[in-house]
Order: structure tokens, then C-alpha cells, then sequence
């Protein structure tokens, strides 16, 4: 039943070499599965701003439109306001608790230092170990980069509080029940002779096919991060080979092969929907110069639209929470991870000042 | 993403 517990074990140049590799997978994945949503996003927005679909459900102009209607069980199913609220109360707790682990951590170097440049002080050259200061330069420049990664977090924190308060008197209405949000929506004169029309019909093809490319998005994004390959052979045949790892020509190469399809497909899923998004704004031109637009249409047509980026906003607000969320969990195990090599170093240093002292006391 | 990556600050920098 033996285990090699050194089956893992690589080179330090294939490790580095995976490091990099992963990093470089990363950003590959973020790349794409980014430009996916940053897509989604903005053709939610446009079929927002033109009040679509409601405004074609809309056509009886005193009911809450079906998709509108959907939209406010969604949010209301995820937990509503108070799930994000609750979200955006627990941050700065995750915050202080990682400041704090990083405090500690750097506040160990400067007490340890301190107290070997007292004792330098006190013993000149005869205190003839390497100075504290020096040997912490490392593990400061690693708690430099923390403290600036804690400093984006925060401003990630303050931008998802603004979009909450944006949008949040929306969202409430939104989870409202049925009755005083369709109370909420001024009501307008019905529109029932658009009700056959030809470009209603249009319109709900467009944005049928604008959904199923949205749709597609989220297997595609699946199937990228279902991607996984082992890099350590390539990189240990290479190292034998060769006695040196061309990482990056390696890894590039692997990487294309791996996702180039994918690159491909989210590209044309972008061009589709740029096209379908040019189709659906010139039928909605068609659609609106039908429609009498008159002041109690618009005024209905306004608070619709706000309902419906509310919804887009929930979504992404509470993908953003728990983004944030994640992200402090995560740098919270590494933070610990940190803080356990300081006391390491200072714990092994505080052995070798003793040791140091009392020889000095001895001679 | 909004919030920074962790991504280079997982690799465990080798004491010397």
C-alpha cells in the first residue's frame, strides 16, 4: 500500500514553468468568459433601454408584461434585496479580518527587527549576524503587494455600494407583490392595434434568436472552464531534451490548441448578436412610429424600463458580492499562509538571538 | 472581474 510521497515532486524549473502556465490559463479562461458577459451585458442594456421585450407583451397597457413579471419572481427566488444587503453588511468584517492577519504578520518583522537593532546597537560589531531588516526585504514586499491588493478590494467594495444604491429602490419594487407593483406602473391606453401587426411579430423573432445566443453563452462558458490539461510532462520531456523549458512557447502553443476553437465561437457569437442587435433597433423604430406614443405611454414605458435594468442590476451586483466574497476567503487562506511564514522566520531568529546573547555574555 | 486577481499571489515564493 506504499504511496511515493514524492510522486508529486518536479524540477523547480517545471514548477515555476506550471506556475506560469497557469497564470497564462487563467487569463486565457477570464479573457473569454469576460468578453461573453461584457456582450450579455450590454445587449441587456440596449433591449432595456428600448423597453423590449415588455413593450411588445405590454400591448394591453395595464397588466404587468410577462417578462417583467418574470424578472421580479427571479430576484424575489434569489433572496431579494435582503440577500444582497446582507452580502454588502458582511464585507468590511472580511476586510478588517484580513487587514488584521497582515498586521500581525508585518508587526512580527518589526518587533523582531527592533530588537536586534537594539541589541547591534548595544554589542556593535560583535552582534555579527545579518541584519533582521535585510533579511525580512521579501516577505515585506510580499505584505507590500497584499496591502496594495487590499487597497483594489476596497474600491471594489465602493463601487458595488454605489450600484446598489442606485439601483436599489428599484429592486425593492421589484420584489414587491404583484399587485402594488402593477399599482406602481402607471397604466397607458391600450395599444391593441399593434396587437396583429407584422413587425411585433418580427420583433419577437429577433429576440427569441437574441436569446438563445445568450443562452449558448453559458454552455460555452462551461465548456471553457471544463478545460483542463497536464502541462508537467510536456515541460519535463522539454527540460530532458532540451536542459530548459521555452515556457512561454510551449504554453502559448497548448493554450491555442486548447481554447482556439472557443475564441473562435465567442467571436461569432458576438458578430450574431451585433447583428441581431441592428435588426431589433430598426424594427423597434418601425414599432414605436406605429405606436401613438403619448405621455401616459411614455411615462409607463419609463418605470418598464427601469424595472427591467433593475433586474440586470441585481444580477450583477449579486455576481459581484459574491466575487468579493470569494475573493476575501481566498486571500484570507493565503493571508494565513503569509503570516505563518513570518512567524516562522521570526520564531527561528529569536532562537539564534538567544544563542548569540549568551555566548556574547559568556566571553 | 471587478475584484483584483490572486492569481500570482498563490505561488509560494521559495525561501532562500
Amino acid at each position: 500500500k506504499f504511496t511515493d510521497l514524492f510522486e508529486k515532486m518536479v524540477p523547480m524549473a517545471v514548477q515555476q514553468s506550471m506556475s506560469t502556465y497557469n497564470q497564462r490559463k487563467a487569463d486565457t479562461v477570464n479573457r473569454l468568459v469576460g468578453t461573453m458577459r461584457e456582450a450579455t451585458n450590454l445587449c441587456n442594456g440596449v433591449l432595456a433601454s428600448l423597453n423590449l421585450p415588455a413593450a411588445l407583451e405590454d400591448l394591453s397597457g395595464d397588466s404587468i408584461p410577462q417578462s417583467i413579471a418574470d424578472k421580479a419572481r427571479a430576484i424575489v427566488q434569489q433572496g431579494g434585496l435582503q440577500s444582497i444587503e446582507q452580502l454588502i453588511r458582511d464585507l468590511p468584517e472580511l476586510l478588517t479580518r484580513n487587514r488584521e492577519i497582515l498586521d500581525e504578520s508585518l508587526k512580527m518583522l518589526d518587533d523582531e527587527e527592533s530588537t536586534d537593532s537594539e541589541l547591534r546597537s548595544k554589542f556593535n560589531q560583535r552582534w555579527n549576524r545579518t541584519p533582521s531588516g535585510d533579511l525580512y526585504k521579501p516577505l515585506r514586499a510580499e505584505g507590500g503587494n497584499f496591502r496594495s491588493v487590499l487597497d483594489k478590494a476596497v474600491q471594489a467594495d465602493q463601487v458595488v455600494r454605489e450600484r446598489y444604491n442606485t439601483h436599489c429602490e428599484m429592486i425593492a419594487l421589484l420584489c414587491k407583490p404583484e399587485a402594488e407593483l402593477s399599482a406602481a406602473l402607471p397604466s397607458a391606453n391600450p395599444a391593441k392595434t399593434l396587437q396583429g401587426s407584422e413587425v411585433v411579430s418580427v420583433l419577437r423573432s429577433q429576440l427569441s434568436k437574441l436569446e438563445e445566443v445568450k443562452k449558448e453563452r453559458e454552455g460555452l462558458e462551461a465548456e471553457i472552464k471544463a478545460v483542463t490539461f497536464d502541462m508537467s510532462t510536456c515541460f519535463l520531456t522539454a527540460l530532458a531534451q532540451d536542459g530548459a523549458i521555452n515556457e512561454e512557447a510551449l504554453s502559448v502553443s497548448q493554450l491555442d490548441q486548447l481554447y482556439g476553437s472557443y475564441t473562435q465561437r465567442v467571436q461569432a457569437s458576438l458578430r450574431a448578436q451585433e447583428g441581431l442587435l441592428g435588426n431589433v433597433q430598426a424594427s423597434h423604430q418601425e414599432f414605436s412610429s406605429l405606436k401613438q406614443s403619448n405621455s401616459e405611454a411614455n411615462d409607463r414605458e419609463e418605470v418598464l424600463k427601469k424595472l427591467a435594468s433593475a433586474h440586470d442590476s441585481y444580477v450583477e451586483i449579486t455576481s459581484n458580492l459574491k466575487e468579493g466574497t470569494k475573493f476575501y476567503n481566498d486571500l484570507t487562506e493565503i493571508l494565513l499562509k503569509f503570516q505563518n511564514k513570518c512567524s516562522d522566520i521570526v520564531f527561528a531568529r529569536k532562537t539564534e538571538r538567544d544563542e548569540l546573547l549568551k555566548e556574547l555574555q559568556q566571553s | 472581474s471587478l475584484y483584483p486577481s490572486l492569481e500570482d499571489l498563490k505561488v509560494d515564493k521559495v525561501m532562500k
